[in-house]
């Protein structure tokens, strides 16, 4: 077995399992102790650890950026990319004048692996797995569409009440205990100024909402702000990607993630669909993940710039 | 571990308002255990759907009937992963 032995040597051109993930981050701390925190921010179904990175160059609760990846279980690149987020901030800082000033006066959080139960049943069992792993009462289905089960338009048309459905929107809202670990934290944590929650495919950009077809207050900033983003995107490799609020650009997703983090107050809330630039769908070559993370990089800076700079 | 063989993904694309109406409808039936990788968005928008090897004919026969084109995206799933899953333990190795 090749193990790696540190960050520098571990492989940010394939796909992990579970448990390299956790050494990774672990090392990433020990490397970088006066940077780089683990915080453990619940337990899964299955009682696996929630874990979140923290990047903090000191101070007391400041403000923040929260990122997460890997929220739906099969979208492999996203899982790949927080590694390399990860990895890339801990380079950055202290090189790179942007993001060096923002670590000097804000934190940023990453969950690289959000739905863990599900990462390790794509790796195990099936790998088109999308959804949690708690079992639903009455049904022999599985699992709950963690992006429908925030408590935002929860129950409203644009999510599933069918257990069987990739989008069941669960029996309440924050019932899984993935997605309460999140709200606990946001709520006790009280000053988170963008939260970007990433997916994949469909090469988007999109905030709030996505139950109802209202504009959010701030929509204006929020669709300049998507637009310099995937420029800056576009500016590595030329993929192109549309923006614009959820249920205008794709379909009206009800229970949220983006929609619950804007209604708290976290005016950057923007949830990413990465590559697929060809036809692989969940099935992203290996290499493309670091082509993909690079550019995402590039539009998350874009918005943990403003958001820096902004300040409300 | 749950095999996809003989599982194709297709892509879908509505060219009117009355296709874009049928492939919602097709969402949101469970029976034929299709698996939306791209949900039904709007007109000319591509739609990708895994459909299993005991409902991909029929699937391919409802779509041909309502005169709604299809080309596969992945044409055997299973080899794509096997592929996916070489290439892992490769690196392992």
């Amino acid at each position: 077995s090749l193990k790696p032995k540190n960050t520098d040597s571990f492989n940010y051109s394939r796909y992990h399992k579970l448990s390299e993930i956790y050494s990774f981050q672990d090392m990433l701390v020990a490397e970088n102790p006066n940077l780089v925190s683990k915080i453990v921010i619940g337990q899964s179904y299955e009682a696996r650890p929630l874990s979140v990175l923290k990047f903090s160059t000191g101070g007391t609760n400041r403000r923040a950026i929260w990122i997460d990846t890997g929220i739906h279980a099969r979208e492999w690149i996203t899982q790949a990319s927080g590694i390399w987020f990860a990895k890339k901030i801990v380079k950055d800082y202290g090189s790179d004048p942007a993001l060096t000033d923002i670590l000097n006066n804000m934190d940023i959080f990453l969950e690289t692996v959000t739905n863990p139960d599900g990462y390790d049943y794509t790796q195990n069992s099936n790998r088109m797995w999308r959804k949690t792993r708690k079992p639903n009462p009455g049904s022999s289905c599985v699992g709950v569409d963690p992006n429908r089960n925030w408590d935002s338009g929860f129950g409203e048309p644009g999510a599933s009440s069918n257990p069987c459905s990739e989008t069941y929107r669960g029996p309440s809202a924050h019932s899984e205990s993935e997605v309460k670990a999140i709200v606990d934290f946001v709520v006790a944590h009280k000053n988170i100024k963008a939260f970007v929650t990433i997916h994949s495919y469909s090469q988007m950009l999109l905030y709030p909402f996505g139950y109802t077809s209202a504009p959010s207050k701030d929509e204006a900033e929020l669709h300049s702000l998507a637009q310099k983003a995937i420029t800056d995107l576009a500016s590595l490799y030329g993929t192109r990607y549309t923006y614009g609020s959820i249920i205008d650009t794709i379909y009206q997703a009800s229970g949220n993630t983006v929609d619950w983090t804007y209604e708290q107050g976290i005016k950057y809330s923007y949830t990413f669909e990465l590559r697929d630039t060809g036809f692989h769908g969940f099935l992203l070559p290996a290499k493309q993940i670091v082509p993909t993370a690079e550019e995402t990089w590039l539009a998350l800076m874009a918005i943990m710039s403003h958001t820096f700079k902004n300040p409300y | 571990k749950e095999l996809f063989k003989g599982h194709q993904v297709l892509q879908i694309i509505p060219k009117n308002d009355a296709q874009l109406a049928f492939l919602k409808d097709l969402e949101d039936v469970l029976e034929f255990e299709l698996d939306f990788w791209k949900g039904v968005t709007a007109v000319s928008c591509p739609v990708h759907v895994r459909a299993p090897f005991q409902f991909l004919q029929l699937l391919k026969r409802i779509l041909k009937r309502k005169d709604i084109s299809y080309v596969p995206m992945i044409d055997d799933l299973q080899a794509v992963l096997d592929e996916e899953q070489k290439e892992i333990e490769l690196f392992a190795r």
